[in-house]
């Protein structure tokens, strides 16, 4: 009753124009709604991604808590509502196809680094997700350790020397090393029809 | 580990290792 047919959301984004804005074929769009439905129905099945199920799809559990995926799934839920529909996505998982260009994946790797979004990458934010990092593996790093991996990674990146990282800097930074962006590519996402024929 | 070693590991390096950003994980059930 007065409810929006939440399960409707799932098709109210066009396949086509989908494809239209992302790296996607129709048909692929078509198979990651299988996901989409797996993953939005985990928990509660109401057509939309909830951090909570967005944290088990990745994970494995909704319990644990952590800094990136709370980043990722801010970055994916562009309408700011709390959730994940099907078109933010298809238009995030776009983002880490192979075919995306770097620049954009870039962009989005500096705004999820950007943990405060004051439009730089600040040192101390930096070592807050080390620290993050440290929390949820068995890496075991002194303070003088990690201060000395900042002021290298500062010297190279900050090339205005203001002590943060601007998208400008960032860019020429992974640039110059592409393999900080390894982790916004996800290979899977190559051929999913034939690779995913389930979907 | 080596303190003196010039082959300092980036801080983003070290941040990329996150299984948490790695989203390959919503393709491996």
């Amino acid at each position: 009753m007065g409810c929006c047919c939440s399960k409707e959301r799932l098709h109210l984004q066009d396949p086509a124009l989908l494809a239209s804005q992302t790296y996607f074929k129709i048909s692929e769009i078509e198979a990651l709604h299988v996901l989409f439905k797996k993953l939005s129905s985990s928990v509660v099945d109401d057509g939309v991604i909830s951090k909570e199920e967005f944290q088990l799809g990745l994970l494995g559990s909704s319990k644990k808590r952590s800094l990136f995926t709370d980043r990722l799934f801010q970055l994916f839920d562009s309408k700011r509502d709390g959730v994940i529909e099907f078109g933010e996505f298809i238009r995030g998982l776009s983002v880490f196809h192979p075919a995306a260009p770097q620049a954009q994946k870039a962009d989005f790797a500096f705004r999820l680094y950007d943990i405060c979004q004051r439009g730089f990458i600040e040192r101390e934010e930096v070592k807050e997700m080390i620290c993050a990092l440290l929390s949820e593996s068995d890496l075991v790093l002194s303070n003088d350790i990690i201060e000395v991996v900042l002021d290298k990674t500062f010297e190279e990146a900050d090339s205005k020397g203001d002590g943060k990282i601007d998208p400008e800097e960032w860019q020429e930074f992974v640039g110059r090393k592409p393999s900080l962006l390894r982790n916004m590519t996800i290979p899977y996402l190559k051929d999913l029809n034939t690779q995913f024929p389930s979907f | 580990n080596s303190g003196s070693s010039p082959a300092i590991i980036n801080a983003f390096q070290l941040i990329g290792m996150s299984s948490c950003l790695d989203l390959s994980g919503f393709f491996e059930k």
